[in-house]
């Protein structure tokens, strides 16, 4: 070990695993991570090869399912073992994606992340009964289809439509223009065979808003394209090229009545549709997946901040005072000042995620118990801490790689690829801008009723009336 | 008993209260100037467009108070069981986080709180001393995000710093250092070189 690092080891205050522990929630947490950790690393042998860097686009998509296949297989296996269920995966998938080395994104990651989540959120008991075992044992492998090339987060703008016929009680999915072509979907390439679609309901001639649907898109058996879809990959981004971002469109293709997610909303067989109690109840997915995020976010940062402030540690410079050997970098002020505060985000956003994920835990179960009072709040929360967790995230990371000069712009630093997947994560899952826009919606409309409450304010926001 | 217009500490408390007064002075304003175009005439969604680049930096209010008082609070929680050292730090850690948020958003705190320019050198001073007391704990505090080489994969960033010898490594695994002569010397530069392309 060298010398420097050493040194600094010693010198240390506290006991390093004492705060590890605590980080994690506990001893028995953080030896469960470490068995899921040491056993994805197990599995490095199985996939290592020439850097991702080196191979070409179709390379790198090739690998990214090779080693997909062996993640969540491996999710797959604890969950055979009873080591994880439906309800704790994201810990389970959080650990294992924390070890796993892909930096080039997985194809799978959306069937995990949002399509399942949009099944438990969406679909009525005899639907999720129907389609999550399936998905949970990867017999089917899902995206989530709602962004199109004209249409980003604005989904009321949205245009593929879904037509109920009555008569074959089915919806007849279409694409009616070039601009409506589903965009950007994970997996949806040529990895999924099933999707998530979001589509504008039409029922007796009357346009009803979109609503989900689970949607065939490649058959089970030979992964051909399925008549009326047309489907494929939409080709090589800035970062995260083994994700398979991929298109979608619908020619007069029928999917069965109860393939439509009627947990809140439903038509019936003879086409009547009958109203959900609050269409802001579909949000549930959206936060799941903001919170996933945020989660990401802190470990992109932890990985940046250890990289930059052990090699900050290691590489000398300079003399400080003439006749001493070179500092250590670490030693210089305007050092500390790029990395200090960015080792402080990781904890900050790390107890911000997990006390976001408790929030909305609570949330979820006062709206099975019908309460919907702080429905709105929580999309504010998740929506805003998306965009600033990956601002911040992004930020703070190419401070740490400019922190380490020329060596930190080499890829097998691995901050290059480390910042481009924090950049990535201002754009999915909603522009931050626009969610930005959505909680300032909600502060305003708190705001203008603010003197009219006579009760507390959610907890969130309660501070806006004592302050004033 | 708090107004806005109360006398600024340099304190993580009063940090963190005094971006609470920052996010509701900013969402305040938004809905007045929204108010009043609308009042001068503007459609809604005319005075909200007029106003998003505001109702932006309100949200992004709203969330730094989110996330300074959650890590101000939780690690006050947390740290009630630890040993005294580990509060120490992780103690130092919010004060940190919170004092170079105030001096990032000094600006706003400069329109909307009392804070003056000699709380704000006050603050400088102590941002500073929180680095140099925070220096000796820094790989300390890496470390315990406990992840291991595999999971960095980084020639820098390995537990036993052996960066150098990584980095050349890693260089060895350029397929161009596959072969001592690439072709395009024969095909392109050697032609070019004589004068030949």
């Amino acid at each position: 070990i060298n010398e420097d690092l050493n040194r600094e080891r010693e010198k240390c205050s506290f006991n390093v695993k004492e705060l590890t522990i605590l980080m994690d929630g506990g001893p028995e947490k953080t030896k469960e991570r470490k068995e899921r950790e040491n056993f994805m690393i197990s599995k490095r042998d199985t996939y290592a090869g020439i850097p991702e860097d080196y191979l070409s686009y179709k390379e790198q998509y090739e690998k990214a399912v090779k080693k997909s296949v062996i993640v969540f297989g491996l999710v797959r296996r604890l969950q055979e073992e009873g080591k994880t269920t439906i309800h704790n995966y994201r810990d389970v998938l959080g650990n294992l994606l924390r070890a796993s080395d892909v930096s080039t994104g997985f194809p799978l990651a959306l069937h995990y992340i949002m399509f399942m989540p949009a099944i438990i959120n969406q679909g009525t008991d005899e639907q999720t009964a129907r389609w999550l075992p399936r998905a949970w044992d990867c017999n089917i492998i899902g995206s989530y289809a709602q962004t199109e090339l004209g249409h980003g987060t604005f989904i009321r703008g949205l245009e593929t439509t879904a037509t109920y016929d009555p008569i074959t009680k089915e919806f007849v999915l279409n694409s009616p223009t070039l601009t409506s072509y589903k965009w950007w979907g994970g997996g949806l390439g040529q990895t999924a065979n099933y999707s998530i679609v979001v589509a504008q309901l039409y029922t007796k001639g009357e346009c009803l808003g979109v609503h989900s649907f689970i949607v065939q898109v490649r058959d089970e058996e030979t992964h051909m394209p399925l008549p009326g879809i047309k489907i494929g990959d939409i080709g090589s981004k800035l970062a995260l090229n083994g994700i398979n971002n991929g298109f979608l469109g619908f020619n007069n293709y029928r999917v069965p009545r109860n393939q439509m997610l009627m947990k809140h909303a439903q038509v019936l067989e003879d086409g009547t549709y009958v109203k959900s109690r609050n269409p802001k109840l579909n949000y549930g997915a959206m936060v799941f997946v903001r919170v996933v995020i945020a989660f990401d976010m802190a470990n992109y940062l932890s990985k940046a901040a250890t990289i930059s402030v052990r090699y900050s540690a290691v590489r000398r410079q300079c003399q400080s005072k003439a006749g001493e050997q070179e500092s250590q970098v670490l030693d210089y002020l305007t050092q500390q000042h790029k990395l200090l505060p960015a080792v402080a985000a990781c904890y900050a956003l790390k107890i911000t995620a997990n006390k976001l994920w408790d929030t909305f835990n609570t949330v979820n179960e006062e709206l099975l118990a019908g309460n919907l009072q702080r429905l709105p709040e929580i999309h504010a929360l998740a929506c805003c801490l998306k965009a600033i967790s990956t601002y911040d995230t992004a930020t703070f990371i190419e401070t740490c790689r400019l922190a380490c000069g020329g060596h930190g712009y080499m890829h097998s630093s691995n901050l290059p690829t480390t910042y481009s997947s924090a950049v990535a994560a201002c754009t999915y899952e909603g522009d931050n801008t626009v969610l930005l826009l959505q909680t300032a919606r909600f502060l305003a409309k708190t705001w203008q009723e603010i003197d009219n409450e006579t009760g507390k304010l959610t907890p969130t926001v309660e501070y806006l009336k004592t302050t004033k | 008993s708090k107004g806005f217009s109360h006398k600024w500490l340099n304190t993580t408390d009063n940090i963190v209260y005094g971006f609470e007064v920052v996010s509701m002075r900013k969402i305040a304003s938004c809905v007045q100037n929204m108010q009043k175009r609308v009042a001068s005439g503007m459609t809604f969604e005319d005075a909200w467009n007029m106003s998003s680049i505001q109702l932006v930096a309100a949200a992004e209010a709203h969330c730094r108070v989110i996330i300074l008082s959650t890590f101000n609070s939780e690690i006050k929680e947390l740290t009630k069981t630890t040993s005294p050292e580990l509060k120490r730090v992780l103690s130092q850690l919010v004060d940190l986080y919170s004092v170079y948020w105030a001096l990032e958003k000094l600006s706003d705190l400069l329109q909307y709180t009392t804070i003056n320019h000699e709380d704000v050198d006050g603050l400088r001073s102590w941002y500073e001393d929180l680095l140099t007391q925070l220096r000796p704990n820094a790989v300390g505090l890496v470390d315990a995000f406990d992840l291991k080489d595999e999971m960095l994969n980084s020639t820098l960033g390995s537990y036993d710093g052996r960066a150098y010898e990584r980095l050349m490594e890693a260089a060895l695994k350029s397929p161009l250092n596959s072969e001592p002569v690439n072709h395009t010397f024969h095909k392109y530069l050697k032609p070019f070189m004589r004068g030949k392309l």
